[in-house]
């Protein structure tokens, strides 16, 4: 009888407080607000250090899916929808006592707010010793956002608490638990995308060349982790930090010239042009003439329109192709002019492979893959990949240059998600 | 203040007040069980302790004994989320709108 009632008193407690798990029980807004409530404080770090490890753990969830989240310190209270405060036992108005030292560390209620035992002896990022307050403010952050207890070795939601690692990150299954709650994975148009290409030199005086990939969107970009299909940890970075003297909004295009006689960057914005020196990692401010960057298109492209769409370098016939609404300028590096029978149609360019499978102009960016070995075009959250000479050989009633039918960005290049402007730096 | 004498308070002694109960026996075992959702309260009794400890076993990564035993009397110690791990409203409402409230949760609202 005592057990049976013991079971039925704890069992009402906890109706009122169960995390249950929904594709649809999730909150209904992209941008939610938070909070570190005043009157709860921890005792044991500074209120900037909690604050500032509150606002890293919520980009960090920003960062693997279509939530941002900004911090509220003037609203009204009522309007804040996550709550974060510390306390010990009775606590914050809570119903659920916290236990002391030991055991339980934190909880969290769906939709709601968080809190955390300050019994505990949480500490910063840099520490080895205590209890990681990222690593729990992540975790519950996670609750709050609608997951429940993931068993799976390496997850953020498994209940019990893990010592300290080296690092921690979101892997490839808590990211896909968090976006399938929330509508899949982060959309969006892109400003351009392309390869950057690195040489370096090994000890014994050999040349490698490297590259990495670029997405930039307005005035922010992410490197794209190709090998492991995600975008590097803690992007996306202001423009401004990354490539200096490009437009800090964001630029329409990406070049790059590399035959064997030439090689340039170049970034294209509005009506001009900047080429990009990546010895110094700045633009130039002159080029081999003595005239400024930036310069206009018109000037250093004889026959090119501006503002452009995109633009890619074809390393086949040294050709670079500019795109501008549904027309298309192959411009020849050799002759510096525009190649005969230019402008064309996009579509006489790069047929449909499937008939009405076409972005029909507007593109927003063409981008050649390294990894993929391929050109791609995008179009808001589509993209259509260029049949190959390859691909032709073996499938010869493709079309030169046909584009194959479209697929989603986001199921190709992964997790590439937007953070709050307010979070680019914390 | 707590007491301590390191420097990076990593020595702080903490009164036996604030130090959460430590689970050593078996009706200790069952609250923790019944708290994080393992035991259910219609379950038969004399099934329960065995087949929720052998789950909570399960899901812990310890052997699966169904015998309270050290592992597992460790693995309950351990500082751990206070969200149960399962589930007990087998129906769920949907929500429509963000929740807002004070920190005293009851039922989302529509």
């Amino acid at each position: 009888n005592r057990r049976r009632h013991l079971a039925d008193l704890v069992s009402k407690k906890r109706q009122k407080r169960d995390l249950t798990e929904s594709g649809y029980m999730a909150f209904s807004k992209d941008v939610l607000r938070w909070r570190l409530i005043g009157e709860g404080y921890s005792s044991q770090l500074t209120v900037d250090e909690q604050r500032y490890i509150f606002r890293l753990a919520f980009r960090m969830w920003s960062e693997v899916s279509p939530l941002e989240f900004v911090e509220d310190t003037w609203s009204p209270l009522e309007d804040v929808d996550i709550k974060l405060g510390f306390g010990t036992g009775r606590h914050l108005g809570c119903n659920q006592k916290f236990d002391g030292t030991g055991q339980e560390f934190a909880h969290a209620w769906f939709l709601g707010d968080i809190h955390f035992d300050d019994d505990e002896h949480f500490t910063g990022p840099s520490s080895h010793t205590g209890i990681s307050l990222l690593k729990v403010a992540v975790h519950e952050i996670g609750h709050v956002l609608g997951l429940p207890h993931i068993y799976r070795p390496g997850s953020i939601m498994q209940p019990s608490y893990l010592p300290h690692e080296s690092s921690f990150e979101m892997d490839w299954m808590d990211r896909k638990a968090i976006q399938h709650l929330y509508a899949g994975g982060c959309k969006g148009r892109f400003s351009t995308v392309f390869d950057w290409i690195r040489k370096e030199k090994t000890p014994y005086g050999d040349v490698k060349i490297r590259f990495n990939t670029y997405f930039m969107r307005d005035g922010w970009y992410w490197l794209y982790e190709n090998r492991n299909n995600r975008t590097r940890y803690g992007d996306p970075v202001a423009l401004q930090i990354g490539w200096h003297g490009i437009p800090s909004d964001g630029v329409d295009a990406y070049v790059h010239v590399w035959s064997r006689r030439r090689e340039a960057v170049y970034f294209f914005k509005g009506l001009q042009f900047w080429r990009y020196d990546s010895e110094n990692d700045r633009v130039f401010r002159h080029d081999s003439e003595g005239r400024r960057y930036p310069r206009l298109i018109s000037e250093g492209f004889p026959g090119i329109p501006s503002p452009i769409d995109s633009a890619f370098y074809d390393r086949r016939d040294s050709h670079i192709y500019f795109f501008r609404r549904a027309q298309v300028y192959a411009f020849s590096v050799e002759t510096n002019s525009l190649a005969s029978g230019f402008p064309k149609h996009i579509r006489d360019v790069f047929p449909p492979v499937e008939s009405g499978d076409h972005p029909d102009g507007s593109i927003d960016a063409a981008y050649f893959s390294y990894s993929h070995n391929a050109l791609f075009l995008l179009k808001g959250t589509r993209f259509w990949r260029v049949v190959g000479s390859r691909e032709r050989w073996r499938r010869p009633f493709l079309p030169r240059n046909g584009l194959m039918p479209h697929k989603e960005v986001d199921q190709q290049w992964f997790d590439i998600c937007d953070v709050h402007p307010t979070s680019l730096k914390l | 203040e707590k007491l301590f004498h390191n420097r990076d308070h990593s020595d702080m002694q903490i009164p036996t007040s604030h130090q959460a109960p430590v689970i050593t026996d078996e009706y200790e075992a069952e609250l923790f069980l019944s708290r994080y959702g393992f035991i259910k309260p219609t379950q038969r009794e004399e099934i329960q302790m065995k087949q929720t400890l052998k789950e909570f076993q399960m899901v812990s990564g310890l052997p699966v004994t169904g015998v309270f035993d050290d592992a597992t009397k460790d693995a309950m110690n351990k500082p751990r989320c206070g969200v149960p791990d399962k589930e007990t409203d087998p129906n769920p409402h949907v929500v429509t709108e963000s929740h807002i409230g004070g920190s005293d949760q009851s039922q989302p609202l529509q």
